[in-house]
């Protein structure tokens, strides 16, 4: 464990806690994209199956757990508890495009061909894409609460962090993971667009919205 | 050390 994968679960945990409070507190999930957050808890669900095979330490096991709960309950928040709020009719991604493709890649490239290692490779896999729904959302409707754009920040500072803490690992360990760096690359490349707007408008005091 | 430190990541 180094300092970066430490801030960078820390950021990851933030963003999570930061969407529940947005939901719970304004009582609505508008401008949150139900697909994204379902993908990021079939994410969590198909990665931590580990929980019932290996203990890494008190740490990782409660983070996991912290990490599937959460994210049951934001999901949970969107299709059940707020669902009036939920815009549907935005929320247009089609999820097997990514989910059916990923799997197939899950399948072809991975580590070692074990349902348990398959899946953890899936849930790496469509990590990298799972934010997209949301993005394209935005696309959609031109802008994002200031709120959401804070989530979408958190998210991708966790991502970034763990990119300096895979240089890290690599230097100081001898320790890489390719399926990870490269499926990790990928979505940090996704957020950079993101990053862009937030840095020039968002942290300028100005809402996100994308040029008409 | 590859195999052994392998998913110990969140």
């Amino acid at each position: 464990m180094n300092v970066f994968r430490l801030i960078g679960d820390l950021s990851h945990l933030l963003a999570i806690l930061i969407l529940l409070w947005k939901i719970w507190k304004t009582r609505s999930c508008s401008g949150i994209s139900g697909k994204s957050q379902f993908l990021f808890a079939l994410v969590f669900t198909t990665r931590y199956l580990d929980l019932f095979t290996n203990f890494i330490s008190p740490y990782n096991t409660f983070m996991k757990i912290v990490y599937i709960v959460c994210s049951c309950v934001t999901v949970y928040f969107i299709y059940v508890k707020f669902k009036a709020t939920y815009d549907s009719n935005h929320d247009t991604f089609r999820v097997e495009f990514l989910v059916v493709p990923v799997g197939g890649l899950a399948f072809l490239v991975n580590h070692d061909f074990t349902p348990l290692e398959i899946l953890w490779t899936f849930s790496i896999y469509l990590e990298s894409v799972a934010i997209l729904p949301q993005l394209f959302m935005i696309s959609k409707t031109g802008e994002a609460e200031t709120i959401t754009s804070h989530y979408l920040f958190a998210l991708g500072a966790y991502r970034a962090l763990y990119i300096v803490n895979w240089v890290y690992r690599y230097y100081f360990e001898g320790f890489f993971d390719l399926i990870a760096i490269v499926a990790g690359c990928v979505q940090t490349i996704l957020y950079c667009d993101f990053f862009y707007l937030y840095i020039t408008k968002v942290l300028q005091g100005k809402k996100l919205s994308l040029p008409a | 050390k590859f195999e052994e430190a392998l998913h110990d990541e969140l």
